[in-house]
């Protein structure tokens, strides 16, 4: 009563969107917390 | 953060674009197979209806509810919300196989709505959630916890092993259902007991730069999850410990480092329960072709995640890669050991 699924790995989605040249517009309109993040620091705790 | 979601008091992250490894299921009488994550970040399963008619779904395999004699309609709605948008769909109960395994009436989502272009470029069909019940999206019972209830498996733990090498290895990785490989893993299991049945979630005792800086250095918790690539951390600590590793950002929130100085860079260790979890930096780096030479990027990312415990970390496919994990449901356990 065991059974053993083989997994793949594959490129994410991050990673062919990045090939693809297509990433920094995709996070721009779907992520802008990754941006807003880059400056995390400059702000006071919370 | 947008990939954070609040709700029955436990917080939901759904990060489908780190995913990397999958596996095949079936659904339906007769089967049809789909390529699904399984992701201990999740509890849910679901897989493209072929009533979508989104973009994303056109690339990838449908289910034909139509088309198997054992599908039961439940009339119910579901929405999952991840980090880049969000997809709706409607609940049924179908037969699942894994392997030889069938699981018998298995609640599921059809998606019909996958807006965006996350998905257009996913290599997998949907996902399969392995976390506890309470973090489901869909009614009923997880696929593990009814693999339990119809006694399918002799033990109630599932393990994962997770290859670093993409072309050379085979398997490039092995989730083992109702049981431990030995042969995955070297040395002993070190048990760590869940500390909220959510995710799979453990205290950690701290986290330690080699040279002496720490994070979360009187405890904190950490959720060991195979549906990201990467180890996330609160914000501000992931920064300074990206300025430790002499990571830069990138226009896109991404973090890169200088190929050349992976040698120089500090060990990074993880304690848990005691022991010791140490990634040196070929361990820590992500290696992506780009042109004739290689980008490398920082294997963590900043996530805030809010929880009664506190702070979280997230121990994603950079720290699985190097350690065989166990997930224990009867004795709510997770096992590590060197993979």
């Amino acid at each position: 009563a065991m059974v053993r699924v083989a997994l793949m790995r594959v490129p994410s989605i991050r990673s062919q969107l990045r090939t693809q040249g297509l990433l920094e517009d995709f996070l721009k309109d779907h992520r802008p917390d990754m941006f807003n993040r880059r400056y995390a620091q400059c702000f006071p705790p919370g | 953060t947008p990939s954070l979601r609040l709700r029955r008091s436990s917080e939901k992250i759904y990060n489908f674009m780190d995913a990397q490894y999958y596996g095949e299921i079936s659904v339906g009488t007769p089967p049809q197979n789909f390529s699904v994550i399984f992701d201990t970040g999740s509890a849910d399963l679901w897989v493209p209806s072929s009533y979508c008619v989104s973009q994303a779904c056109a690339f990838h395999r449908r289910f034909k509810a139509f088309e198997s004699k054992t599908f039961h309609h439940d009339g119910r709605s579901f929405g999952i919300h991840y980090g880049s948008g969000h997809l709706l769909g409607v609940m049924g109960r179908d037969t699942v196989k894994i392997g030889d395994m069938t699981i018998l009436n298995q609640q599921f989502g059809e998606s019909v709505y996958e807006p965006g272009s996350a998905f257009v470029t996913a290599k997998f069909d949907g996902v399969l959630g392995l976390a506890y019940q309470s973090l489901a999206e869909i009614l009923g019972n997880p696929v593990f916890d009814n693999m339990l209830a119809q006694k399918i498996v002799d033990q109630p733990v599932f393990s994962f092993y997770l290859s670093r090498r993409t072309r050379t290895s085979n398997p490039q990785g092995e989730l083992l259902l109702g049981g431990i490989d030995e042969a995955m893993y070297n040395g002993s299991i070190n048990w760590l007991p869940v500390s909220a049945k959510r995710y799979w979630q453990v205290e950690m005792d701290s986290v330690v730069v080699q040279g002496g800086s720490s994070f979360c250095p009187i405890g904190c918790h950490a959720i060991i999850d195979t549906g990201t690539s990467l180890i996330g951390g609160p914000t501000r600590d992931v920064l300074r410990l990206q300025q430790l590793i002499g990571a830069t950002p990138t226009n896109n929130g991404e973090f890169v480092i200088d190929c050349t100085r992976l040698s120089s860079l500090p060990r990074i260790t993880f304690i848990l329960g005691g022991k010791e979890y140490t990634l040196t930096s070929e361990q820590y780096v992500r290696k992506e072709p780009f042109g004739i030479s290689d980008l490398c990027f920082s294997g963590f990312q900043a996530f805030d995640i809010i929880s009664p415990e506190g702070p979280m970390w997230i121990l994603g496919d950079v720290f699985l890669t190097e350690y065989y994990s166990i997930f224990d449901r009867g004795l709510d356990r997770i096992g590590l050991a060197q993979a």
